[in-house]
């Protein structure tokens, strides 16, 4: 049972990151856009 | 008890030895410890990362608003059109009787309108009710905003905040928002078009713009209010590459270590 939690919380945490990592990259594309405009 | 007969390189040995009971089972719990510690050693590093992750999207968030604010700024001195809506929405306040629209809603999360329409665009003022020791600016009005300025000036020493629709650049609409001069008990928002998406669902969504520009992102624990930020921002980006070494930099280490995390896997 314990093991099973873990996997889930691992699972849980893992779809996260893939998301966080997802919205990073958009981010920073989005901020180099605007630092282009400036330039 | 030690036989001096045992041959100690006969690899039948073992077989011969007595069996122990319950062996099996503490092998197989000993496995499922090995099993849970592993997890548990995975589990930490992941959430280490989420937590690297969240810190360092925060900080490109904060880096991005600024950024968008300073080139706001910049776009609104160059623009005359702009310094000439806002005259003539501050005359139009001041001719406002306020006590006449406060007397028809004053209700929690909803904002009393009187929408004026214009050539080219809809211009509406929302009165909604507001403590006078909060200084946020931030109304509920169903939608979601991104944050883009904050001013004062001689003339007007009340602090205004600029929005404008987090569906921007689709989405046209955009707000100000001031303190009323006649009553403070009073945040007005003054929108100027008209929202092309769905309507806003008041009191179900929340404003966004202040857990980026003042705060960052919030607690890991806050999965809702994660959530709806990183809907918004999923909503707000637009996908354009460009390089910048700092930034890619940060992104790989982030991205690599995904790919380590998804090799192990």
């Amino acid at each position: 049972t314990n093991t099973n939690a873990l996997v889930d919380e691992l699972n849980r945490v893992r779809a996260e990151n893939k998301k966080l990592s997802e919205m990073l990259t958009l981010m920073c594309d989005n901020y180099n856009v605007l630092r282009k405009q400036l330039m | 008890s030690l036989d001096p007969n045992t041959n100690p390189f006969d690899l039948h040995f073992s077989g011969k030895l007595p069996k122990r009971e319950g062996s099996d089972s503490s092998s197989v719990d000993l496995v499922k410890d090995e099993k849970a510690n592993t997890l548990q050693e995975e589990l930490n590093r992941a959430n280490s990362e989420n937590k690297k992750l969240t810190e360092m999207l925060a900080r490109v968030c904060k880096n991005y608003y600024a950024l968008q604010n300073y080139l706001e700024e910049l776009q609104s001195r160059k623009s005359p059109e702009n310094d000439k809506f806002q005259t003539e929405q501050l005359t139009r306040k001041r001719k406002q009787d306020i006590g006449e629209l406060v007397s028809s809603s004053v209700g929690l999360g909803c904002g009393t309108s009187e929408i004026i329409s214009g050539d080219n665009s809809t211009v509406s003022t929302s009165y909604y009710p507001a403590d006078k020791s909060d200084s946020s600016l931030t109304v509920k009005d169903g939608y979601q905003w991104r944050k883009y300025g904050q001013k004062i000036t001689k003339d007007n020493p009340s602090p205004r905040a600029y929005f404008r629709c987090s569906f921007s650049p689709s989405c046209p609409v955009k707000k100000k928002v001031q303190r009323s001069a006649e009553d403070p008990s009073f945040l007005v928002a003054t929108y100027v078009g008209t929202h092309n998406h769905p309507g806003p669902h008041i009191g179900g969504s929340r404003t966004v713009e202040l857990d980026l520009v003042q705060g960052g992102l919030g607690p890991v624990e806050e999965k809702k209010e994660k959530g709806s930020v990183r809907e918004v921002l999923m909503q707000q980006m637009a996908a354009s590459l460009t390089s910048d070494p700092k930034f890619t930099a940060a992104l790989a280490v982030a991205i690599s270590g995904r790919l380590i995390d998804q090799s192990r896997t």
